[in-house]
């Protein structure tokens, strides 16, 4: 392996994808390219975000011939893709005249060669080792990826090991949180489905609060308990003790979010708490009006909102827009009302930005995703709001659920997170 | 795959040993008229051929001009310093 000298200071670091691919839907783009971060991730400390806005420390881009960069692309086939290393800005630009394709043995796998250039991205260059993911040449598509460990021991040397794993990718997902995994911790058998997702199934299944951890991990509170999800259901050996995991915390959490310096928060009540790696920092809790002035106590929800990177907390019929940038940090013509987020409802359980970029919003066991653009809850098929036990948890829901109101609602057989 | 620029003749093995780092990038413009010894371009083509795990023969052979033509990383493979430096604009 060769390492190009330079390095990220930061252990998160985000990405904006500023130009997508004609050929490819969006959701498909983000989701490859989060797996092609995923690859690096498992393997140091290093933590992605995906954001839809704002500035970024990665901005990735699909382009044609000339660019302005003056590494014109060369149509089909020979130069691929590039990208810089961190000192020169960390950007990644592909070929958009490739024919990118996923999980295909046509075409152009755009996971792996994304992951060879997030390689570049993160400070390594070209290795000599044919079988390394920074070799040079595109070797086809691989079905069983796996980074070689040329590339892990590269890579360690720039960013350190992750908590949990050494020197290979086969592991997928992290016990949590990390750093604390000689910790006792307290789980739960609800005696269920074996999956530990009982409570959080069915139209009982309403939630405290929902956020993406540091660790790139979406995460589920509720009452004194809480689960992190992986990419179809709950992950095994959840719910775990809120109390016993995270220290100083209570149960029945109001609200939560990861903000950009990866700094966890948590909302109850009047006070709050933060986390830096999972771990609590001296002082805390605080009062809101210490770090939060305005926003009021007892709120239903809050999240970094995908549109613009800024923090919105919700109650009741109300919403808050706060930015730290601004003094005071937030204007005086809020609150406002819930209903300019056209499609929500009211009184919110819980909201947060997932790692594909997209804002989701869940009530009474329901969920509605919002689309930026159109500031409007998104059209799909199911239509939103849709049952978060079934897309969300992996919940083996029934053929046939009762409404509230009594008519009948579809449900399809679970098989994927949306 | 389609190879948008087939490796085959000297010039254009030159022209990709420039432009990936193994030899002086002023050589990827064929305009500027540098000279360079046959030795230079030997060296180059075994420092690829080093690189790509082939024989190290020192002559564009037809597996080299494969492995050249094959699709790839736009990334130099010999990352310089100074003016030879990825730059962005």
């Amino acid at each position: 392996y060769a390492l190009q000298g330079s390095r990220w200071r930061v252990k998160q670091l985000t990405y904006s994808i500023t130009k997508y691919p004609s050929a490819l839907k969006t959701a498909d783009v983000d989701r490859e390219l989060a797996k092609a971060f995923q690859v690096w991730e498992d393997v140091t400390e290093l933590t992605f975000v995906h954001l839809r806005t704002g500035k970024v420390h990665i901005e990735i881009r699909f382009e044609s011939g000339e660019h302005g960069d003056g590494d014109a692309f060369d149509g089909t086939g020979g130069t691929l893709a590039h990208a810089y290393f961190p000192i020169y800005g960390g950007d990644a630009h592909f070929d958009e005249s490739e024919t990118w394709t996923i999980n295909s043995y046509k075409g152009t796998n755009l996971f792996q060669v994304a992951a060879h250039e997030f390689g570049h991205s993160l400070g390594l260059s070209h290795s000599d080792v044919r079988s390394a993911l920074m070799a040079p040449f595109y070797r086809g598509y691989e079905p069983n990826f796996k980074l070689d460990n040329d590339d892990v021991v590269a890579i360690q040397q720039l960013y350190g090991k992750s908590g949990n794993v050494a020197t290979t990718t086969e592991t997928s997902s992290r016990p949590l949180p990390p750093g604390r995994a000689t910790t006792p911790r307290v789980s739960f058998d609800d005696g269920s489905n074996g999956r530990g997702n009982a409570e959080l199934c069915g139209s009982e299944g309403k939630i405290d609060t929902m956020f993406t951890g540091p660790d790139n991990k979406a995460y589920v509170f509720k009452g004194e308990k809480y689960w992190k999800l992986e990419a179809e259901a709950v992950a095994p050996g959840y719910p775990r003790s809120i109390r016993a995991d995270w220290e100083g915390l209570p149960g029945n959490i109001d609200a939560a979010f990861t903000w950009t310096n990866g700094r966890t928060y948590f909302f109850k009540g009047s006070r709050y708490w933060r986390y830096t790696n999972f771990e609590l920092d001296a002082d805390y809790p605080k009062d809101l009006s210490e770090g939060f002035a305005g926003v009021p106590s007892n709120i239903d929800t809050a999240l970094v909102w995908s549109g613009n990177g800024k923090i919105y907390f919700f109650k009741g019929s109300q919403y808050w827009r706060f930015d730290p940038q601004q003094k005071p940090p937030i204007k005086s013509t809020y609150p406002k009302d819930i209903s300019n987020w056209e499609g929500l409802p009211n009184s919110l359980d819980a909201a947060f930005q997932f790692t594909n970029g997209y804002s989701y919003f869940f009530k009474n066991g329901q969920y509605w995703r919002f689309n930026d653009r159109s500031f409007k809850v998104d059209e799909g098929q199911p239509g939103y709001p849709r049952p978060a036990g079934k897309w969300w948890f992996g919940c083996d829901e029934v053929n046939f659920k009762t409404r509230p109101g009594g008519s009948k609602l579809f449900v399809d057989r679970p098989h994927a997170n949306d | 795959h389609v190879d948008a620029a087939p490796v085959s003749t000297d010039t254009q093995a030159m022209m990709y040993l420039a432009r990936f780092g193994y030899l002086d990038p002023a050589l990827q413009n064929p305009s500027s008229g540098a000279l360079i010894s046959g030795d230079s371009v030997r060296r180059a083509i075994i420092d690829f051929q080093s690189f790509a795990g082939l024989n190290q023969t020192g002559i564009l052979d037809p597996e080299t001009s494969t492995w050249m033509s094959k699709p790839r990383c736009g990334v130099r493979d010999r990352v310089g310093a100074g003016s030879s430096a990825r730059r962005k604009r």
